[in-house]
Parts: structure tokens; C-alpha cells; sequence
């Protein structure tokens, strides 16, 4: 009994002093967890909350990201417009010189023979 | 000694831990608050 | 078998058997005291009898065999004693929990479901952080379609300063006024043809 006892001693010690160093390093981790905490809020604070984004792709915001349009697409077709209308305008404008020059050609030509 | 400083460490401890919780949920929440990413807009050439 | 009482220990601050070992102690050190003042009070009066045969020695070791024979008693009671104070006294029933532990009675969370509110907590911050960098995106894609609006504002105003420039020298229509000028023009070309004709 009296080896029984002893045994049961030793099985309690055991537990406690394993138990009491669990509480420690809870303790522990949880103190150190605060202090970085406290050190990372301090950094965050320095630096105005200034952070990488995240990926947005999956938030409720993944429909409009997935429709955005080319932008710089949109105005390099506007270039095609105005290439087009500089071609329309350089026509409209020799067409005009050449009917000038046949109108004063003509002028010319009846001054002369009256 | 060892039972009364173990039954002081389950009595004691856990409101040192819930502290320690409470400062590290508090600050999470205000680094949360101050989170400011930031997102450069692409670059339109005329 | 051995009964650490660690909640008792909890409760108290001391094991309720240090308590009792203490009291024991107590008891014995108030004994041995009191057989000492017990043996002065005997040695004195026995100054008070010059004849007697009974040396200090003798009262010592009856002082010795009394103290032994107190001692086995106040064992016998104290074990008693012992007994009632660890069971009814200082211990605390099976059915009770401290204040402290209350929490665990009104919440009893399980380490899987505390794992799950952390996880959950994780990935609500997560959300949180991807939602609002969303926010940043969409606002730099707004920063985005203001440069677009103001090159498109700029082509509209072109045509609209060309329209203009048409409207102050009266032509509002191009292909009509082309169309006007052409026609005139072969309008001049057979006055011209005629004149030719005439003319030869």
C-alpha cells in the first residue's frame, strides 16, 4: 500500500509540474502574442494603415472586376475616328481646291474671251 | 506547494490570458480599422 | 489513495491536509509546551519539599511517559477530528463550481469549437481586408474613367468646334453644300461647253 501510495505520489507530481509549466507557457504565448500585436498596431499606425491589397477576385465585387472594360482599348479605337475624319476632312478639302481652281479657271477664261 | 501553486495557476492565470486576449483582439480590430490598401489606377495614355 | 483536493486548494489557497498538518503541529507544540510549564510548576513545589526522594529526573521521565500518553490521544482525536474537517469542512462538494470556473459552466466550448470561432474570426478579417482593397480597386478604376471621360470630352468638343467653325461660315451640311457645289459647278462647265460653242 505504502509503495502503492508513493507511486501515486510520483504520477502527481508529474501531472502538476507538467501542468503547472502548460499554464506558463500559455501564459507565455499569449503575453507575446499582445506585445506583437501591440508592436504591429504601432507600425500600422506609423505607416497610416498604408498595406498590399489583397486579391478582390473573390469578393462580392468579382462580377464588376470580371466586366471591366478595356479603357485604353475605348480610346485607341477613338484614334480610328479621327484618323478618319483627318482622311474625310484632306478630301473634302483638295475636292474644294480643285472646284476653286476649275471655278477660277473659268473666270480666266471668260474675262478673256469678253 | 506544487498543488497549491498549480490550483493559484488555474485560478489566476486564465484572467492574465483573457488581458493578454482582449489587448491582442483590440488591437487587431483597430489595425482592421486603419487597413488602408492601396490600388494604383492604371495608366491611360491619350 | 492519494487525493491531491486541488480544487480545494484552488478555493483556499492551502491544501486542506497542509491545514490539518498545521493544526497537528499546533497542537503538539502547545503540548510539549504545557508539559514543560507543567514540569517547572512540579520541579518548583518539589523545592518546597526538601525531604523528598523524588529526583528531577524521575519527574522528567514521568513528564516523558505523560507526554506520551497525551500525545496518543490527542493522535486518536485529531485523526477523528481530521477526518470530519477534510469531509465536511474543508471540501468542496462535487456538485459545486467556483466562480472562477462559472464560465465554463455557462459556455461550455469544446477546443474543435473554439478552433472554429478562430478560424471563422480569420477568415472574416481576411474578407474584410480582400473587400475593402475591392473598394480601393473600384475606386482606382473610377480615377481610371475620369481620364477616359476627359479624352472623350476633348474629341467631343473637337467636333463640336468643328460644327461650329461650319455653322459661322455657313455650311451646317457638308454633303449638301458638296453636293450644291458640285452641281454648280457642272451648272459653270456646260454655260462654259455653250460658250465655247457659240464662241467658235
Amino acid at each position: 500500500a505504502l509503495d502503492e501510495s508513493v507511486a501515486q505520489i510520483k504520477e502527481y507530481i508529474a501531472r502538476f509540474t507538467a501542468e503547472s509549466q502548460s499554464w506558463d507557457q500559455l501564459l507565455l504565448r499569449h503575453r507575446e502574442t499582445a506585445e506583437y500585436m501591440s508592436r504591429q498596431l504601432e507600425e500600422c499606425r506609423r505607416s497610416q494603415g498604408q498595406a498590399e491589397p489583397l486579391s478582390y477576385l473573390q469578393t462580392s465585387q468579382a462580377q464588376v472586376f470580371s466586366t471591366k472594360p478595356d479603357y485604353q482599348k475605348i480610346l485607341a479605337d477613338q484614334g480610328e475616328v479621327l484618323s478618319c475624319m483627318e482622311l474625310v476632312l484632306d478630301e473634302l478639302q483638295q475636292a474644294v481646291k480643285l472646284l476653286q481652281a476649275f471655278s477660277e479657271d473659268s473666270r480666266q477664261y471668260l474675262r478673256h474671251l469678253s | 506547494e506544487l498543488i497549491v501553486e498549480t490550483a493559484t495557476k488555474r485560478k489566476q492565470w486564465p484572467k492574465k490570458i483573457l488581458m493578454h486576449a482582449i489587448q491582442t483582439m483590440k488591437a487587431e480590430q483597430e489595425m482592421l480599422k486603419l487597413y488602408q490598401p492601396f490600388v494604383t489606377p492604371e495608366e491611360i495614355r491619350s | 489513495s492519494v487525493n491531491p483536493m486541488a480544487y480545494e486548494a484552488q478555493f483556499f489557497g492551502f491544501t486542506p491536509q497542509t491545514c490539518m498538518l498545521r493544526i497537528y503541529i499546533a497542537f503538539q507544540d502547545y503540548l510539549f509546551e504545557m508539559m514543560l510549564v507543567v514540569e517547572n510548576v512540579i520541579l518548583k513545589k518539589l523545592d518546597g519539599f526538601p525531604g523528598s526522594k523524588i529526583s528531577p529526573c524521575q519527574i522528567r521521565k514521568s513528564t516523558e511517559k505523560f507526554l506520551l500518553f497525551m500525545k496518543g490521544h490527542i493522535d486518536k482525536l485529531f485523526s477523528k477530528m481530521e477526518e470530519v474537517l477534510l469531509q465536511l469542512v474543508l471540501s468542496i462538494p462535487k456538485n459545486v463550481i467556483l466562480p472562477e470556473d462559472k464560465v465554463h459552466e455557462l459556455y461550455p466550448y469544446s477546443k474543435e469549437q473554439l478552433q472554429a470561432l478562430q478560424d471563422e474570426i480569420s477568415q472574416l478579417q481576411q474578407q474584410y481586408r480582400a473587400e475593402a482593397s475591392a473598394g480601393q480597386a473600384l475606386q482606382a478604376e473610377l480615377e481610371e474613367q475620369k481620364v477616359v471621360r476627359a479624352e472623350l470630352e476633348k474629341i467631343l468638343q473637337w467636333f463640336d468646334g468643328l460644327e461650329n467653325i461650319c455653322r459661322e461660315h455657313g455650311t451646317s451640311n457638308f454633303k449638301e453644300s458638296f453636293a450644291f457645289l458640285t452641281q454648280n459647278s457642272k451648272k459653270l462647265q456646260d454655260v462654259l461647253k455653250d460658250v465655247e460653242e457659240k464662241s467658235n
